[in-house]
């Protein structure tokens, strides 16, 4: 673990007081090498060690710690605040208020939404699913099956319509059905796909959405800078949930994407299964990371 | 790194950032920056494009350290020099949940289909939702004939059921599909080494190939994956799908060191069409791309 590590560290450290720029900066070449096996960013770690320096230098080791204690307590501090904040529920405004679900193929959206869906209900929404990926086979056929098992209405227009289209007609259907909330769940696509990222922009600019949420995987490595920035870009995100957090993946891609985008994490994944789905504990992640 | 400069200090912390960001991993990372840095030493390397050569060469090295045979790609078709196996050649693909695993089947099943091979793909994703119906799309799609059971069924079973109807009808090529499962789960872990002895049991040798698929944009867990999945079902093989996202697919180096599994086929699209045979050195020169 990153405290066993820098326990050696500061073997050399005599007695406490002040934490001096050497001993911290061979501290920080442990915690760098724990965040890069965490698959955090490489300039997210760059940046934020600068932070972490920044604080540690010149601070005074409490006579309940020890150097490396002292150094990790910081590291922690940092990474709480850095992956915490930020509105965690979803924001329910409008009426309806639509809730977009973007990313990458195969980043678990299909599963989130119902899982999404499933979770509103229970807090007393009245929400309507959405089958807007057009293109993976049976997709339509994967939210159906999904929405009958938890018995919660799917909208779709089979796979001809444009899902632009499908969307907006979805929205006004949940106006005059007063739904309370409408999911989203559209293709998977790559950041770079310029006609399947305009697509999602159509999509926003016809059904105005109170979230727009990039679902991404907790496996995910260098690339989720790139690719969050780019669907924040062109979407604009206002929060991230990250999936199959029930592996085990360390998950630094969450810190890198909310270093880069600011926007807060609202749900992890845990499971393949509709109740799966919980609110996000920026603790817990953040000593995962760290290892 | 794109100069031609001299080498400097700035060079090999500049290199290591190019190897991180591509996910190649920390340990592998410092491992070839160092076999580059001592080789620069010994043989007075001192100009960057020769260093790049060196680095680039080491990687190749890395690569083809795991067991290199030509991709089956290359030989769909049946010859005196590569006989497909007999009397089915079985197929057992593998993964964690959404890496393109039944996608990739429809891409290897198609490239079958088209070298005249009676293919057939088993559901054996019985758990996720429409799982059956994507596989029976893509079956109808590529001209492989799709054997499946209803959703809950026992997966070992519709196993059971595709090798018997297999071998009654002399097809020559079976592909299985699996519900993806993350490599944690120690009862899926178990159910997949079950399937993998029903299909022992029905065919002496089988499966002749396991593929594990996974997907490039993932970083070090998928060393975790392929360390996991070769120890429940030895993998022969890999399939990294997803390539042509921005993603390098870099652990593909960590994975053929410490596990010797080589890449077979690459992803490059959601459509049938986007398949390829792993080509190392076209890997390699992408990295630096
Ligand atoms: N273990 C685990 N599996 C998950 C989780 N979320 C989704 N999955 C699984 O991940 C796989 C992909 O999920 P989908 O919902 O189809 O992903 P998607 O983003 O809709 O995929 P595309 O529409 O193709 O882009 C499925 O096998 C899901 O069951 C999670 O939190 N944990
Ligand atoms: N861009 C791109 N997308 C791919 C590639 N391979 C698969 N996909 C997409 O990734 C998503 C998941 O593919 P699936 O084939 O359903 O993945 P899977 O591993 O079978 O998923 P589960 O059965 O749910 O575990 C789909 O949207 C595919 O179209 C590829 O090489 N490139
Ligand atoms: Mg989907
Ligand atoms: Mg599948």
């Amino acid at each position: 673990s990153l405290s066993e590590r820098l326990q050696g560290v500061f073997q050399k450290l005599r007695g406490k007081g002040v934490l001096r720029e050497a001993d911290v900066d061979e501290a920080l070449r442990e915690v760098r090498l724990a965040l890069l096996e965490a698959d955090v960013n490489f300039k997210v770690v760059r940046d934020f060690l600068l932070r972490v320096r920044a604080r540690a230098v010149g601070t005074e080791v409490l006579s309940s710690l020890t150097p490396a204690q002292a150094v990790v307590k910081i590291v922690n501090e940092e990474l709480i605040a850095t992956l915490g904040g930020g509105l965690s529920k979803i924001s329910l405004s409008g009426s309806p208020t639509v809730v977009m679900l973007v990313g990458l193929q195969g980043s678990g959206k299909t599963t989130t939404a119902a899982k999404l869906a499933w979770q509103l209900r229970k807090a007393g929404q009245r929400p309507l699913l959405v089958a807007a990926d057009v293109r993976r086979p049976a997709a339509i056929q994967q939210l159906l099956t999904l929405g009958k098992q938890l018995d919660i209405p799917v909208y779709s227009e089979g796979s001809q319509v444009p899902p632009p289209q499908i969307c907006a007609n979805a929205a006004k259907r949940a106006r005059e059905m007063a739904y309370s909330v409408v999911i989203l769940d559209t293709a998977g696509r790559l950041h770079v796909d310029d006609e399947m990222m305009a697509e999602l922009e159509r999509v926003r600019a016809r059904t105005s959405p109170g979230e727009v949420l990039l679902v991404a995987d907790a496996m995910t490595g260098q690339e989720a800078v790139r690719v969050a920035e780019e669907f924040h870009r062109r979407v604009g995100l206002t929060g991230l949930i990250l999936t199959k957090v029930d592996g085990d993946a360390r998950g630094g891609a969450a810190l890198s994407i909310r270093a880069v985008t600011g926007v807060p994490i609202k749900y992890i994944g845990v499971g393949e299964k509709t109740d799966a789905l919980e609110p996000f504990h920026p603790e817990r992640l953040a000593s995962r990371i760290l290892g | 790194l794109t100069g031609t400069g001299q080498v400097t200090d700035g060079l090999w912390s500049e290199l290591e950032r190019l190897l991180i960001q591509a996910d190649v991993g920390v340990s592998t990372t410092v491992e070839l920056v160092e076999k580059v840095r001592a080789r620069a030493a010994r043989e007075k390397i001192r100009d960057t494009a020769g260093v790049k050569q060196a680095l680039q060469e080491a990687m190749l090295e890395l690569l083809q350290g795991a067991a290199i045979s030509p991709s089956p790609i290359l030989y769909p078709v049946p010859s005196a020099s590569h006989p497909l196996p007999a009397p089915l050649y079985v197929i057992l693909v593998v993964g964690v949940n959404g890496v393109g695993k039944t996608t990739s089947i429809a891409k290897l099943a198609n490239i079958y289909r088209r070298a005249g091979l009676d293919t057939v793909v088993a559901a054996a994703d019985t758990f996720r939702a429409a799982a059956i119906e994507q596989l029976q799309v893509w079956g109808q799609r590529v001209g492989a004939t799709v054997i499946a059971h209803q959703p809950g069924a026992d997966p070992g079973a519709v196993v059971f059921d595709a090798l018997q109807s297999c071998l009654a009808r002399k097809a020559q090529v079976l592909i299985i599909d699996t519900a993806g499962r993350l490599h944690t789960k120690y009862s899926l872990m178990e159910e997949l080494k079950k399937v993998k002895r029903v299909i022992a049991k029905q065919v002496p040798g089988a499966p002749h190939e396991v593929i594990l698929v996974i997907d490039a944009t993932t970083g070090q867990n998928a060393l975790a994956q392929a360390r996991q999945f070769t120890q429940a079902v030895e993998v022969s093989g890999i399939f990294l799908a997803k390539l042509d996202g921005t993603a390098r697919g870099g652990m593909a180096f960590a994975i053929a060191r410490e596990l010797g599994i080589p890449i077979r086929y690459v992803g490059t699209g959601e459509a049938v069409d986007d398949v390829a045979g792993f080509d190392p050195q076209e890997f390699v020169r992408a990295l630096f791309a």
